[in-house]
């Protein structure tokens, strides 16, 4: 499995639909403080499963929908979608029927999320597999946020282990 | 579970020692269970010696040490399993230049050798120098984001000049 | 006790209100007690609306907005009580230029109007572009720090050629 | 009170008698990853009183002495000294006889701390007062170490508050 490109709108400081192409080798990222940089990092884990608001540092779900500016209303859909490479048919048996896959996760204010894969539905479940067959995941180290390298630092040994628990 | 994780940290050890000589120039570091006869329930200890140093608690080091040393642990555990992908978001924030150069090559290779596409958030001029590709993520209109692509010659000599 | 507490509240708030304009260049910041009607007890949140942005707990704001935001409150708690010097370990690691640049012109004022002596160590080719002199920490013997001056000129002309 | 210099010999990483001159504005301190810079800031806090190893990144008070390299033994003493200007004569009673104020740490491999006023042994809490008297100390916000930023951004509510106790 390859990864192409996120797309993503309603997400966070994201509001307008944006996509990223993701190319081979090496791709930098910069911008002022505040410009939504982090922001991406958090789309990528937030399709790819992450439940806990805490993690995209929110106090609720909800929280990753744009709450609007000065100039404009809040939404009250957040949808983030990513676009995979599959023509080495290697993706688990119920995603392995074609080379192109595309994993998009809508959440509505209130009501909670929805999961598709090629546009039918599925459960988290399904989607959580795929990324993890793929050896990454929201909480995998192939997404490291800007506070982990200081949280392995300041972590107490036991908290460390679990790191371990992830090659395991 | 205790043979799986015996086995984990076989091969995270491993990987650990050879990526803090590679990202340190030298040097040795390993992992320890604080307790040997219950890893499972025990924690992880991080010993390390940046080149020409004593061998000390990773909370002995300094700053920067500490970054570049939880930064070979997170790759080794990454090598252990690599993902097509791999985002990284500013853990080249506290290291100096010859540290981010070493930083830079180690992901090149890492690049090339696994095939794996990395996305990596920086404020470093000599990172942004190293990638192949450069996105800017600006905000024209408050509180709301806009990714746009900048030409890599260009973004290095803006930087110089302030 | 109590009164103290309060009166400190007041100068600390008053000061980091300013102190956050000065440095985002805007926007709005205040703290506030958990608990209004037990003070000594209670704890101190921190709300923060960058120019042209939401007003936020200090947790939703990206990583450079938190430092600088937690950098005003050492400030504001600072300027209640100011002392003949300042150490400042790093504070500008993860700022970006623009906010390197307003942190600076803000120390070079407390510099004149306190007479206040600023050490500041620093990564960050501004800051050293913007202090009156510079010392370099080196070890030309492993293990062994040495101070040496540096030519304030030839430092910043060497970080450019790199 | 005026901060002249900071002398230190025997202390973490330097071991050689090093001297600090302290002078008006903005003094810039650069350097690769573990060559001292920090060090330097931890022999201000030694100097004016600092107890706790942690505060200095040790588990014990002795880890700040030399303790060797390949080609060097370790030391079994670490001195710093402070000297201060006070020609406003704005010094506590006790010290207020001079223009100028020289404060001394030594501490002694197993054996704890002596310090010295101008060459004259003197209490701990001596020393504590002396540098509280001038707005500073080892815990105060004129003293801001490499994490200290960082602790507040991710400090609990209750733990902000004693910042304010500071000011009170
Ligand atoms: N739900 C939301 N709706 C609109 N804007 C949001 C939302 N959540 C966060 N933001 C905004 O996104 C911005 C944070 O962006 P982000 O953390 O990605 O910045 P960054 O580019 O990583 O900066 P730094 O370099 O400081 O780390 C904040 O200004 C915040 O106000
Ligand atoms: N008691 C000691 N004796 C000898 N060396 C010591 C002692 N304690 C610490 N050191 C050394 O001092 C170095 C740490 O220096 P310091 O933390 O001041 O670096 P730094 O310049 O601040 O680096 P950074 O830019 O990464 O923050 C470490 O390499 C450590 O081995
Ligand atoms: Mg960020
Ligand atoms: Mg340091």
């Amino acid at each position: 499995i390859k990864f192409n490109k996120l797309k993503l709108k309603g997400f966070k400081s994201f509001v307008e639909p944006t996509e990223v192409v993701i190319e081979q080798g090496l791709t930098g990222i910069v911008g002022p403080n505040g410009c939504g940089k982090s922001n991406l990092v958090e789309a990528f884990r937030f399709v790819m499963g992450e439940l806990s608001p805490k993690q995209m540092r929110g106090s609720e779900l909800d929280d990753v929908i744009f709450n609007g500016t000065s100039d404009r209303p809040a939404w009250d859909i957040a949808e983030v979608t990513i676009d995979l490479d599959n023509k080495d048919r290697k993706a688990p048996g119920l995603f392995n029927q074609s080379d192109e896959i595309e994993v998009t996760r809508r959440i509505w204010r209130g009501e909670g999320s929805e999961y598709r894969v090629n546009g039918k539905e599925v459960r988290l479940k399904d989607v959580q597999l795929l990324f993890a067959d793929a050896a990454t995941g929201a909480r995998s180290t192939s997404m490291v946020s800007q506070g982990r390298v200081g949280a392995i630092i300041a972590a107490k040994p036991e908290q460390r282990r679990t790191l371990l628990e992830e090659a395991a | 579970g205790r043979q799986r994780l015996l086995a984990a940290y076989g091969i995270v050890n491993e990987n650990f020692q050879k990526l803090f000589f590679q990202l340190f120039g030298g040097g040795k570091a390993y992992l320890k269970f604080t307790d040997e006869s219950d890893p499972l329930e025990a924690g992880l200890d991080i010993f390390a010696s940046p080149p020409g140093k004593k061998l000390q608690n990773l909370s002995l080091l300094s700053g920067g040490e500490q970054a570049l040393t939880a930064l070979s642990l997170l790759f080794a555990v990454f090598l252990s399993n690599p993902a097509p992908i791999c985002v990284l978001d500013e853990v080249d924030a506290p290291l100096d230049d010859t540290n981010v150069d070493r930083f830079c090559s180690l992901v090149e290779e890492m690049s090339k050798t696994l095939s794996t596409k990395f996305l990596i958030i920086t404020h470093h001029r000599m990172t942004m120098a190293r990638v192949n590709r450069l996105f800017g993520v600006t905000m024209p209109e408050q509180g709301v984001s806009q990714l746009v692509s900048v030409d890599l010659e260009k973004a290095v000599q803006l930087k110089e000049n302030e």
